[in-house]
């Protein structure tokens, strides 16, 4: 599973 | 960054400009779901909490920014500055249906048990059905000014763009997010039943009306 700290999507 | 990435970007602020605008020139929401804009405003405020914890760009900060303004400004015009022209009448979708069992979704499936992860996970599940109110309202009217039908097509099709950005992503990064991708797919899915009529209707230069 993925990236839970930085959100770098809208 | 990616193409589709940045264009799925700006073909959401190229809905959100759109609505604003149309409200503004017109002095009017008529047609426009007063629901869908306050859950698109939660959905905005929860989802950018992390703007008090990282930064990740000057992008993606301004564009943060700017969605949850433009959200706040959409609202204040809906219940307040043009609130005569308001149409609460037809706006009668039952929003806490969404946002209880959402809630309750973001605290079950998330990628990590904090505040900060669920509310962004909150913010994630309830965008893909945040449109329901407009959509209902919509049925329930019969009928779309086209400009209203512009603002859906470009929300909709800026989820679309991003399930290629993920798909790309994957491929080409080894990443992928299973939730954000799940409530894309839900949320793009929502919009082809309009899409086939803005197509079919509106780009032929027809208003867009459901038969009765």
């Amino acid at each position: 599973d993925s990236a839970t700290t930085e959100k770098d999507e809208l | 960054m990616n193409i589709f990435r940045l264009t799925g970007d700006l073909s959401h602020l190229a809905a959100i400009i759109i609505l604003l605008l149309k409200i503004w020139k017109t002095r009017s929401c008529a047609g426009i779901s007063g629901k869908s804009q306050i859950l698109f405003a939660l959905v905005f405020t929860t989802r950018y909490l992390d703007l008090l914890t990282s930064f990740i760009s000057l992008y993606n900060t301004s564009m943060k920014f700017i969605y949850i303004g433009c959200a706040y400004a959409t609202v204040y015009m809906i219940y307040a500055k043009f609130k005569a022209t308001y149409d609460g009448n037809h706006d009668t979708f039952r929003v806490e249906f969404l946002v209880v069992p959402i809630g309750g979704l973001a605290f079950l499936v998330n990628h990590d048990f904090s505040p900060l992860e669920i509310l962004w996970t909150f913010s994630i599940y309830l965008e893909s059905v945040a449109i329901l109110p407009q959509l209902f309202m919509i049925s329930k009217t019969g009928e779309a000014e086209t400009i209203t039908t512009h603002y859906l097509f470009f929300l909709g099709l800026y989820r679309a763009l991003y399930l290629m950005n993920w798909i790309w992503r994957f491929y080409f990064e080894g990443f992928f997010d299973m939730i954000a991708i799940v409530a894309g797919v839900v949320q793009t899915i929502l919009y082809c039943d309009f899409f086939y009529l803005y197509v079919t209707k509106v780009l032929k230069g027809k208003k867009l009306s459901l038969p009765a």
